[in-house]
């Protein structure tokens, strides 16, 4: 199964 | 008070082209380094960023830092009404809850201003760290732009592998399956129709096409794009605007569970 990931997985909310 | 000429207005045309799809609103900073924009589409998949410096324009006057919140759709209609060749002036007061977008032709015989209604926006910023990527690709942006639209007719994700030998995009859908692979082409007459492959080391990851396909509405900025990449973390796809800064956007890769 590949999966979307989000980009707050990767970067912090400021 | 805030004053910005850019004398190439078609520029901000573009930009707004570029993302308008992407995004909905978003807000504009503007400070002494420049003219800015960070913003992230609503599912949070990916994000693009902007920066127009303060050289690039003809005149920026910009007494405090301020954020400007924009419906990105609305901009690019009143963008729309400002000709290729018009000088774009943007005006706003302190305190006031609009903006102003001023096209002079360049022969000075027709001015135009348009007045728009800035919102308020929560706006999500992000911090995005300094990544070393493990593979930059440096490619005509028309090429990239050409491999996006062939293989979203085929199916719905690509797989971008580097490899030494070059790179590859593939992918897979009902009717079958699609390959294109560039190499690295440093022999062409014209530096801006080179693919570069820095540092190739061997990395592979999965993308959602409709994304990389929005993306490539920025390729009228720029005659190369730079897809840079690594492991298991989001490609940056940056498109420079000559002489005053660059557009970036960054897509979150799919990922085997």
């Amino acid at each position: 199964l590949i999966k979307q990931t989000m980009l707050t997985q990767f970067f912090e909310m400021n | 008070m805030l004053e910005l000429r850019l004398v190439q207005g078609s520029l901000l045309k573009k930009v707004l082209e570029s993302i308008k799809d992407l995004v909905n609103d978003a807000n504009f900073d503007c400070s002494a380094t420049g003219f800015s924009l960070q913003a992230m589409d609503s599912s949070h998949v990916a994000l693009v960023a902007l920066l127009l410096r303060s050289e690039g324009f003809e005149h920026y006057r910009c007494d405090r830092n301020i954020s400007m919140g924009m419906n990105l759709g609305n901009m690019a209609k009143m963008l729309k009404c400002a000709g290729n060749d018009d000088i774009i002036t943007l005006k706003a007061d302190d305190g006031s809850d609009t903006v102003t977008f001023m096209f002079e032709s360049p022969t000075q015989d027709k001015i135009a201003d348009f007045e728009m209604r800035l919102m308020d926006i929560d706006s999500e910023h992000l911090g995005i760290p300094e990544a070393e990527y493990h593979a930059i690709l440096i490619m005509p942006s028309a090429e990239f732009a050409r491999i996006c639209k062939d293989l979203s007719s085929i199916g719905d994700t690509v797989v971008i592998s580097v490899t030494k030998e070059g790179v590859k995009f593939s992918t897979r859908g009902d009717i079958g399956t699609a390959n294109v692979v560039c190499r690295q082409n440093t022999t062409v007459d014209k530096p801006e129709e080179a693919t570069v492959i820095e540092m190739p080391e061997p990395v592979s990851l999965t993308f959602a096409l409709r994304y990389l396909n929005s993306f490539t509405k920025a390729t009228p900025l720029s005659n190369t794009v730079t897809i840079s990449l690594s492991s298991e973390i989001p490609v940056v796809v940056e498109y420079k605007i000559a002489e005053m800064g660059y557009i970036r956007f960054y897509l979150a890769p799919k990922i085997e569970e």
